[in-house]
């Protein structure tokens, strides 16, 4: 299985 | 001019202790409205966001806003000498290149004061969507501490499933399978005793257990957590440090290949 990184759902604000 | 005081100085112990283990370093964010602080483990899979209000503190001013950049390690180090019982005040000067911590016996008979070291850290600020998700889960934190504890023991990854029938959390291992599944159980008299779970949808999501195993050393911080799910999306998993703010967790979903 992976993993995506955090910033992958949560855009910069 | 920053200044930050706190009577109850172990919740700031007990913060930091949740945290250290996660992220080496993060900025300590300050402004007239509070202390936040964002930062992601060094795989980056996983986010921490603290918030602390202004008006939890017992007293608190911070006429410019700062970026300190904390090395948590070093932090844990110096409120390990901070009595249990001792008020906490953290004071910075505007562009400072310290933090100094004082901390203050309950009977006043013993005043310290620290120095710690500030680095420069450049950190991207993500986004956290405010949203509806598909699973809300409210349970005593130590009963989340023990599951995730207890499977950490079988096997590597949870399958975390919430339907009508409650929320299962699955794992396998070298030694073999487990399950656990809770209800929905609001029958204690204290409600920091209850299992309430919102179910929108039905969710099935898997994540690393060393994580959600780290998450769980806010424990002490908080009588009940709170877990949210929504398909493929990062999990959600909050806790409540009384009147002062929360510190929350992100973790995203391992999928399949």
């Amino acid at each position: 299985m992976k993993q995506k990184q955090i910033s992958q759902f949560f855009g910069a604000s | 001019m920053f200044e930050a005081r706190i009577t109850q100085g172990s919740v700031l112990k007990k913060l930091v202790e949740a945290l250290k283990e996660l992220v080496t370093e993060g900025n300590f964010d300050v402004s007239s409205t509070g202390l936040t602080l964002q930062a992601m483990d060094s795989s980056h899979v996983c986010l921490v966001s603290l918030t602390l209000r202004d008006d939890g503190f017992d007293h608190y001013r911070c006429d410019r806003n700062m970026a300190m950049g904390i090395h948590f390690g070093n932090l844990s180090k110096i409120l390990k000498c901070a009595g249990n019982e001792d008020t906490i005040t953290l004071k910075a000067e505007d562009n400072a290149d310290t933090l100094t911590l004082m901390f203050e016996s309950a009977n006043q008979d013993r005043i310290s004061d620290f120095d710690l070291k500030l680095m420069s850290i450049e950190s991207e600020h993500l986004g956290i969507p405010d949203q509806d998700y598909s699973a809300e889960i409210k349970m005593p934190s130590a009963e989340y501490q023990r599951i995730v504890r207890d499977l950490t023991s079988i096997g590597d990854t949870v399958l975390i499933s919430a339907t009508k029938e409650g929320i299962k959390f699955s794992t396998s291992g070298d030694v073999g399978t487990a399950n656990i599944t809770l209800r929905h159980n609001t029958t204690p008299e204290k409600p920091e005793e209850q299992t309430i779970i919102d179910l929108k949808e039905p969710v099935a999501l898997t994540f690393a257990l060393r994580y959600l195993n780290n998450f769980s050393k806010a424990t002490p911080l908080a009588p009940q957590v709170k877990l949210s799910l929504t398909k493929d999306l990062p999990i959600f998993v909050e806790y409540q440090v009384g009147d002062l703010g929360n510190v929350r967790f992100f973790l995203a979903p391992k999928i399949d290949d």
